[in-house]
């Protein structure tokens, strides 16, 4: 496969695995691959990149991505 | 800044912490020098005190832990999550933990211990993450010189609206992260950038590229760690792809992310000003004519790259040459033929060739606010 297809699959790992931690995500075992777009973790994405001070997509954009690469507090964003 | 839901707080005053453990990346009274720097930012801005203790139980323990250490929120191993920590309760409550995954440092490498911990504790003290980037519960680990770790005005404004003000008769204050669209901001420095315009504001760059709507905040030292904070001049010589940077009497040059070596340098040697200036207000390059212009009080110098001397019979006065701008400069940059002064809250938009002042605008008029 050519690489950009698994980089693309990791980096919507590092997303879901973002917005559940930081951001009280709950996918009940629900993939964001398969649903892509799906509500609950475009409108995370959007609280997360409102958060930041990035541009609100709902979209994984690189600028998205740069940050939660970023090393972080393991503390949640929003409350649990 | 962000309270923690529920509000949980300490019902006292006068905090006890301890060491649990101590990670083999620092000499012992590195870690408690870090750990106790760490506690006195949050005790400088406000009526809490924080003791160490070896016996008994401390209300905030700390500890240097591998991956999952029996708290329902394991380590990720080196970089990602670098520490964490409980909201005030009893037992586990204000508890902070450090990945021992991480290399703990007590300089600018990454992980500056004292950096990490003044922020954990402010969850220990009952403070939730802040969307303030200039803020220290700010989520991300920025990095930042070690010797210049302070609270931000929001994170004051946070631990106060917990504990309430300082017992310090002066009550203490931090600095505020520029807003873009506020009608009050004023610049240090300005300059154009590879196609970008950069403005300089304490510890900050506004950055505007022509493709994004809105500024973009960040610390200097995100890009140039070693440049100081408190730019007071910067300007692009575009043909040599670099920027200047200017404090006091010493100046940087930067290409692209890199700070080149050899700097700082003195400005009385290479530019030749005299003795008598020790600071320079605002710089822009004409990238036509060769001529960098520096503006020092209520003159300004015209220096020859290419001759790299300053052209005889200068400094002039600013007004003279430049009608309508006023006596002195706060920032400029040249663009498409006109330059830009910053004085205050003022942006003059200046044509050279008719020396005249086209249009008086808000210094954020760039930011599209």
């Amino acid at each position: 496969f050519p690489a950009h297809l698994e980089t693309k699959q990791q980096d919507l790992e590092i997303v879901q695995n973002y917005l559940e931690k930081f951001y009280d995500l709950k996918t009940e075992g629900v993939r964001i691959a398969k649903k892509k777009g799906s509500s609950p973790v475009v409108e995370k994405l959007k609280k997360m990149q409102k958060f930041f001070g990035l541009k609100v997509t709902g979209k994984p954009d690189d600028e998205t991505l740069k940050v939660m690469k970023q090393p972080r507090c393991g503390v949640p964003d929003v409350s649990q | 800044f962000a309270i923690t839901e529920g509000n949980p707080k300490w019902e006292k005053k006068d905090l006890t912490y301890s060491i649990e453990n101590y990670t083999p990346d620092l000499a012992k009274e590195d870690v408690d020098n870090a750990i106790r720097k760490a506690f006195k930012v949050w005790s400088d801005v406000s009526p809490l005190t924080f003791t160490k203790i070896s016996q008994g139980e401390a209300d905030i323990k700390i500890s240097f832990n591998y991956g999952d250490h029996n708290d329902n929120s394991p380590f990720d191993g080196p970089n990602g999550i670098l520490a964490h920590a409980f909201q005030p309760g009893p037992h586990i409550g204000g508890d902070a933990h450090f990945d021992e995954d991480e290399n703990w440092t007590k300089d600018h490498r990454n992980y500056n211990l004292y950096r990490v911990a003044a922020h954990e504790f402010g969850h220990s003290l009952g403070l939730g993450h802040s969307s303030d980037i200039g803020a220290l519960m700010f989520p991300s680990y920025a990095f930042s010189d070690p010797n210049d770790i302070q609270l931000s005005q929001d994170d004051i404004d946070g631990i106060q609206a917990i504990y309430g003000p300082s017992d310090n008769v002066i009550q203490p204050t931090g600095p505020t992260t520029p807003q873009a669209c506020d009608r009050k901001l004023t610049f240090d420095a300005a300059t154009t950038f590879r196609g970008e315009k950069m403005f300089f504001k304490d510890r900050f760059y506004l950055r505007k590229s022509p493709y994004d709507s809105e500024a973009e905040v960040n610390f200097i030292s995100l890009f140039w760690p070693s440049l100081p904070h408190g730019i007071e001049a910067a300007h692009e010589v575009a043909e040599k792809d670099i920027v200047r940077f200017f404090k006091g009497n010493k100046y940087w040059v930067i290409r692209g992310l890199d700070v080149l070596p050899g700097y700082p340098k003195n400005i009385h040697n290479t530019f030749g000003f005299p003795k008598t200036v020790q600071k320079i207000d605002a710089a822009f390059s004409d990238e036509y004519t060769g001529k960098t212009y520096f503006f020092v009080q209520n003159k300004y110098w015209r220096y020859d790259e290419q001759r790299r001397s300053m052209d005889a019979d200068f400094p002039k006065l600013i007004t003279n040459d430049f009608p309508g701008i006023g006596s002195k400069v706060d920032a400029v940059f040249s663009d498409n033929e006109f330059i830009y002064f910053f004085r205050g809250t003022r942006q003059y938009k200046f044509e050279p060739q008719k020396k005249r002042v086209v249009a008086v605008l808000k210094s954020n008029s760039w930011f599209n606010c």
